[in-house]
Order: C-alpha cells, then sequence, then structure tokens
C-alpha cells in the first residue's frame, strides 16, 4: 500500500512539475519495485506449491499411488552444501536462550509442528536451547511397552510409509516407480548380505573368494551405480524377511528406541548427504536413504536377523548413539565424494555384542 | 529423519509350502501414526 500510495504521490510531483525530475524519481522506483517483484514472485511459488499439494492430496483420497517424478528443485538441492548448512543450523539452535525467552520459543515450535508439550518430562524453562529441547525425553509411562510377548514394537514416533516383507530381489520401494535394495542401504558387508550369498555358495557347491574380500571392493561400485544395477544378490531371496520404513515428522519424539530383546553385533556409519526426507522428497529424490548420512545397527534377535537404520535428514544429521557415545555423525568431511565406504565397529564380545531389551533407548536425532 | 527396520520374522513351519504366508503379520497400515511401544507386528507363539 504504502508503495503504491507512493507511486501516487509521485506521479502527482511529476505531473505538477511538468516531468523535469522524472529519471531520479524513475530510479527511486527500482528498490521497491524489486522488493515487490521478489514478494509476488515467492507468492506465486507458495500458491502453486499449495495447489500441488491438493491435487496430490485429492489424487491420494481417491486411492492414486503417487510416482516417483524427479524434478529441478531435487537437482538443485544436489548443489546446495547441506551438511554444511545443517551444522550451522545445530550451531545456532545449541546456543543457550534467556529463561523468560524459551518457553515462547519452544511453544512456537510446538504450534508449528504439532508437537505435545505436556508429555515434555521437564518444565520448558529447563531445556537451554532448542536443540536440548528437539531431543526431550518424555515423563515416564507416555510411551508404555506393550505387553505382549510375540510382538514386536515400534522403536520410534512416526508415520509408516512402506513395509512388507522382502521378496526376491531384496528391493524396498522408496515409492512408486523407484525402488532401492537393502545392502545399498545396510552395507555390502551386512550380516544378511554374506549369509545370503553363502547360501547361494552352498548352494551351487562352488568354490569363491569370501564374501568379505568381494565386498571390499565392491562398495564404491553400489554407491556410484544405477539403481537397477545396485542389488549385487538379486536372485538370493531370504524367506522371513520384512522391512517397515517410518518417518519422524519434525515435532515428533526424536529418540530411537528397542523394537525387541536382540544383540546388537555391529554398527555402521555412513557419511552421506543430507536431503531431506519428507514425503515430497521421497518422491523426487531418488536413492534418498541410500545416499543419507546414516547409521546401521546390525545383530540378531530370537528369531534371526535385525537391523535398524536411522537415516539423518537436512538439519538433523547428528544421530546419537547411547550405546556408543563417541560416535560423531556429519562432520566436515575432507574428501568431497559422497561414496566413502562406511566405516564400521564390531561390537565386543564378538558374536553377543550389545544386549538391549524391548523399548531400551538405542539412539536421538540431533539438530545439527 | 527416518527409521528403517528389516527383521527376519517367523515363518511357516510346512517346508517346500510356498504358497503359504509367513506367520509374521504387520498390525499397521501405510500412512497410519504410530509412537514408540505400540505394536509393528505381531506373530504367532510356537
Amino acid at each position: 500500500t504504502s508503495f503504491l500510495r507512493k507511486v501516487q504521490t509521485t506521479q502527482y510531483r511529476a505531473s505538477t512539475n511538468g516531468g523535469g525530475s522524472s529519471r531520479s524519481e524513475g530510479n527511486s522506483y527500482l528498490v521497491p519495485g524489486a522488493t515487490m517483484a521478489t514478494i509476488v514472485m515467492l507468492g506465486a511459488l507458495h500458491a502453486r506449491r499449495l495447489y500441488d499439494d491438493k491435487k496430490l492430496e485429492e489424487a491420494r483420497d481417491k486411492g492414486a499411488e503417487l510416482e516417483f517424478q524427479p524434478d529441478v528443485k531435487a537437482t538443485f538441492l544436489r548443489l546446495l552444501p547441506l551438511r554444511s548448512i545443517s551444522r550451522f543450523w545445530g550451531s545456532l539452535t545449541g546456543m543457550e536462550l534467556p529463561i523468560w525467552l524459551r518457553p515462547h520459543v519452544y511453544r512456537a515450535w510446538a504450534r508449528a509442528f504439532h508437537s505435545n508439550l505436556e508429555e515434555a518430562a521437564k518444565p520448558l524453562e529447563e531445556y537451554a536451547s532448542l536443540r536440548e529441547f528437539f531431543v526431550r525425553t518424555l515423563k515416564e509411562d507416555c510411551r508404555p511397552i506393550h505387553s505382549d510377548p510375540c510382538c514386536l514394537i515400534s522403536p520410534v514416533d512416526g508415520t509408516v510409509l512402506r513395509f512388507g516383507e522382502l521378496k526376491e530381489g531384496m528391493m524396498i520401494e522408496q515409492v512408486k516407480g523407484f525402488s532401492y535394495s537393502v545392502s545399498s542401504l545396510l552395507g555390502t558387508s551386512s550380516f544378511l548380505t554374506v549369509k545370503a550369498e553363502e547360501d547361494v555358495q552352498q548352494e551351487s557347491i562352488v568354490q569363491e573368494k569370501t564374501p568379505r574380500d568381494g565386498n571390499k571392493k565392491s562398495w564404491w561400485r553400489i554407491a556410484l551405480a544405477s539403481p537397477k544395477v545396485r542389488d549385487p544378490m538379486p536372485t538370493c531371496p531370504m524367506k522371513g524377511l520384512f522391512y517397515c520404513v517410518l518417518y519422524l515428522h519434525p515435532g515428533d519424539y526424536h529418540r530411537i528406541h528397542s523394537p525387541v530383546d536382540w544383540n546388537v553385533l555391529a554398527r555402521r556409519h555412513f557419511s552421506g548427504r543430507l536431503f531431506p526426507v519428507n514425503e515430497r522428497a521421497t518422491r523426487t529424490i531418488g536413492n534418498l536413504y541410500v545416499e543419507n548420512e546414516r547409521v546401521v545397527l546390525e545383530g540378531r534377535w530370537e528369531e534371526g536377523f535385525m537391523a535398524m537404520a536411522a537415516i539423518g535428514a537436512t538439519n538433523i544429521g547428528s544421530i546419537e548413539l547411547f550405546i556408543e557415545p563417541a560416535l560423531r555423525t556429519n562432520r566436515p568431511k575432507k574428501k568431497l565424494l559422497h561414496s566413502e565406504p562406511p566405516e564400521e565397529r564390531i561390537y565386543e564380545p564378538e558374536g553377543v555384542g550389545v544386549m538391549l531389551k524391548k523399548g531400551d533407548e538405542i539412539a536421538a536425532f540431533n539438530m545439527g | 529423519s527416518t527409521v528403517v527396520l528389516v527383521f527376519q520374522a517367523p515363518i511357516p513351519k510346512l517346508a517346500g509350502d510356498k504358497s503359504a504366508s509367513s506367520e509374521f503379520k504387520f498390525s499397521v497400515g501405510r500412512g497410519d501414526r504410530i509412537r514408540v511401544g505400540e505394536p509393528l507386528g505381531r506373530w504367532c507363539d510356537s
């Protein structure tokens, strides 16, 4: 309004002065004009996004399954230093806030992301920073563990994106039209891969080099290969193998618990990118979970193999592991390549590892 | 953030019965909200 008023005033002055100062007045339009254009452009983009989201929502309500559609914005994301941005965000949100300001900031966060503040274990004033508030613990009994001994519980608060049984090919569907292999998610040195390869060797009774030897060479091939050739063992299904993908919204409780009683035998840290992992990103960015920074825990439970991959996202790339507090993720990289081999640790004593009970806290997603 | 679970779960005792589905059943649906401690799935106790 002030801009329009200014335009009217200037036009009036120009007309009364006979147009002599039109050039200098013309320059004064540039800044507000550019601001106006930017606001209009951002408004248009936001309106278009809302329109797209509405269309998608309508399609989903009609039962249509959303398909993978790579777009330019996703390509643009690859150029951004998302790891550095996330670290900066972590430092910013790690700054101690004045006590009087804390409840206001945390309530605003809770309003924006639908967090339940009543479940927080401590009064809001006691969380020194937003980062600390983000990984807050909950009051006792807020998350009762289901009493059925024959059930596998959810390790996190979140939304179920995908689940099912792993069939031949061992592929997990990211979204309709795009899948990734389990071995590229967990690592080629996964016990799952090794066991499957051993099964193949036993069946064919052919003497080959050991799987571990092969794995040392193949990590980079898997990281750089196109999705079609990522699966190194497409012909070896393991029966009774299931998967479940759970997405945590920014306002959710961000600690990870043990889904069953199990022994964690190994940990693998994949230093990767930090793309967003929201619903839109799953539709537009290929290999999202395979490329992002993640920590994989592997072990055994009473029914066999168990693995859990905690996958970071933009601004939430700092994964804290309570069974290994020294582990640090999203650290500055010296190499430019994103496809480094994972850093692996076998927990002692070998074959036993770290024993966890159902419901035990294992890890947390931190800002940074 | 995202968590992916990969796990083995009980399978039918009948060897060679390829038509039988696994005994483990998920108790959630796609898009469901779930919280820590709530069952993701269960199997029959042998």
